[in-house]
């Protein structure tokens, strides 16, 4: 844990009663490498040790408080304040309009799964709710929705494989707005960050229906390329939040923090596993503890 | 020329932050700039350029000769290899990362040379798994078993098995759903559709195939340990490297546990299926 290797980093310094530049030195490192160890980005790592060194050297001294139970403590508070701090929901638009909700995101992240346990979550609470398939590439997209849409309960929109995402996109939100739907969840397939095209295309849908929460599905164990791409599906079509999945393995999820750093949105849901009831509210001090482990 | 020490470091830790960010994690990105460092201290390393060659050929060398086997498939249709009958892989690994896929990809590649090939569909679980096989099979020229209704995977695969013998296919290709390494529960799932193969075709499967997610940062290691553990794994296949992951995390997977990657995939298509090329792995790190 981070606390035992920071119990090794100190047992090489004196028994100091304030923090240095100097005898922080070893510890910082061991911060950093536990971060990278985290999959947090190298890019997020840097500025985050910079700050927690800026606010341990200004740090008054806490009787009865060793530097560094001191220095762990502002670690931790430090990825609870990036986490965004507290708790924040989805955006509910005014006059009576549904939320349109856009899924975005990398192949294989979990954006289908994720759209029937948001569609479930948001049904269970009192909502009408009305699912959309614009994936029109991957073999039996359209009917793995279908088929999680049958299992909660809730409507799917679908135009098959021949009408532009864009258009399935506005049809269905039309559609939800004649049927006076709450809520209405847009699929969309997982594309590179990196294909023109694709990306042109989630642009494309996203000014069909205006989203009032478009959310990165970002996959708990994915590595150092968390920070460029969720800086450039922001850059592509403005993010409002995202979603963590896969948090049931052991995967520590450094790419949550990218999310927050780069992106400045909150994650506002976790996926915990694969049946439509598995998803929770994102904690963001249960995260700074996950990744500090 | 008269080159500092520090410069040596400068250049030794710039390489580092770059293994860094190709996800070969902390411990493995030092572990290799450490053994080049020594290398600087005697003398044998010279400038900048000498440094970068030296750290490409350990990477180089540590990616293109794992203690755990060959990168060459198992796969000698109608040959002695497979005792005569069909060649079996069973393709596992965590969710999303590309199995289906890849076997459609794989299918492909041995079709369209001829064999006869049968998919599994050993997705029992997840929405619309067997469908989306089918539809690979469609687009390979393969032949599919399908799950019946409430069938458990054991069952399947042991049922493709004894029908790719019967009908003298060359290959059969096992897909499984995704798992967590984590759940012992589908790990166990996993060790039970191993033997129901070997109890159907005595030598099967003849390759497990790993598929590792290409995005994936230092969890691989977790994911090969214990995907090895349950069910042993004789090959990587690493995923969607065409991205902008590096995959650098396999290499910690291939140094502590010698599993050869055998396959890389590189799109979502038909054709977007590499053997695994070494020197062009690490000239993707070092560009
Ligand atoms: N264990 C676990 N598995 C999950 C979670 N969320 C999704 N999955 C699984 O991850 C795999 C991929 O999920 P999908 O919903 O198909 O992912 P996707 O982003 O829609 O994939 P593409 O459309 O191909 O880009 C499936 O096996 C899901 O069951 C989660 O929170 N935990
Ligand atoms: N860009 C890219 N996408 C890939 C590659 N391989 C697979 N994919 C995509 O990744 C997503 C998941 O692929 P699947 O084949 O369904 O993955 P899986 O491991 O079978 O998923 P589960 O069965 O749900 O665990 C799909 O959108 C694929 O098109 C690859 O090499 N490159
Ligand atoms: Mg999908
Ligand atoms: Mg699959």
């Amino acid at each position: 844990t981070l606390s035992q290797s920071l119990n090794k980093a100190w047992g090489m310094v004196q028994k100091d009663a304030r923090l240095t530049p100097e005898n922080m030195k070893a510890p910082l490192r061991e911060i950093r490498r536990a971060l990278l160890e985290a999959d947090v980005p190298l890019m997020v790592v840097r500025p985050f040790i910079a700050r927690v060194e800026g606010r341990a050297l200004g740090a008054a001294v806490t009787k009865g408080v060793s530097p560094q139970q001191q220095l762990v403590k502002i670690v931790y508070d430090e990825l609870v304040i990036l986490m965004g701090g507290k708790q924040v929901s989805l955006n509910v638009p005014e006059g009576g309009e549904p939320q349109v909700i856009l899924m975005a995101g990398l192949q294989g992240t979990g954006k289908t799964t994720t759209a029937a346990k948001l569609a479930a979550f948001l049904k269970n609470k009192g909502g009408r709710v009305m699912l959309v398939a614009t994936d029109v590439y991957r073999p039996a997209a359209i009917e793995q929705l279908v088929v999680l849409g049958g299992q909660v309960g809730v409507p799917v929109f679908e135009r098959g494989l021949n009408v532009p995402p864009a258009d399935i996109a506005r049809e269905g939100v039309a559609l939800a707005k004649e049927e006076g739907m709450d809520t209405v969840i847009i699929d969309t397939a997982g594309r590179l960050q990196i294909d023109a095209t694709l990306m042109q295309e989630l642009q494309e849908i996203s000014s069909a229906v205006r989203p009032t929460d478009t959310l990165l599905v970002v996959d708990a164990m994915t590595g150092q390329e968390a920070a460029g791409l969720v800086k450039t599906f922001n850059t592509t079509v403005p993010l409002t939040g995202a979603i963590v999945t896969k948090l049931d393995g052991d995967a520590r999820g450094g790419a949550a923090l990218a999310v927050k750093e780069v992106s400045g949105c909150p994650i506002k849901f976790v996926g915990m596993g694969e049946k439509t009831d598995a998803l929770e509210l994102f904690y963001p001090d249960r995260m700074a503890s996950r990744i500090l482990a | 020329t008269y080159w500092r020490l520090e410069d040596a470091d400068a250049t030794l830790e710039d390489l580092e932050d770059a293994l860094i960010s190709s996800d070969f994690g902390p411990q493995t990105a030092f572990k290799i700039v450490d053994a080049v460092r020594e290398q600087v201290r005697s003398g044998a390393l010279r400038t900048p350029e000498d440094i970068k060659a030296a750290l490409r050929d350990s990477v180089l060398s540590l990616v293109a000769r794992p203690s755990g086997g060959s990168s060459e498939l198992a796969f000698a249709p109608g040959s002695d290899a497979a005792g005569g009958g069909p060649t079996v892989y069973l393709i596992v690994g965590v969710n999303g990362g590309g199995k289906t896929t890849t076997i459609g990809k794989l299918a492909h590649r041995f079709t369209s040379r001829g064999a006869r090939v049968l998919l599994a569909a050993g997705d029992t679980f997840r929405a619309a798994a067997g469908e989306q096989l089918r539809l690979w099979s469609q687009r390979s020229g393969a032949e599919v078993e399908a799950a019946s209704a409430g069938a458990r995977p054991d069952a399947v695969l042991f049922r493709a098995a004894q029908r790719a013998q019967r009908e003298a296919f060359d290959l059969l290709l096992c897909d499984s759903s995704g798992r967590l390494h984590t759940d012992p529960g589908l790990m166990a799932e996993l060790a039970k559709c191993r033997r129901s193969l070997a109890s159907a075709l005595p030598g099967a499967p003849h390759e497990v195939l790993l598929v590792l997610d290409g995005t994936t940062g230092v969890n691989m290691l977790a994911q090969a340990r214990e995907f090895g553990a349950s069910v042993g794994v004789t090959g990587l296949v690493l995923t969607k490297l065409d991205g902008t992951s590096r995959g650098g995390a396999v290499v910690s997977v291939i140094d502590q546990l010698g599993v050869p990657i055998k396959l890389v995939g590189v799109g979502e298509g038909l054709e977007d299926l590499q053997f695994f090329d070494p020197a062009a792995f690490v000239d993707a790190l070092f560009p």
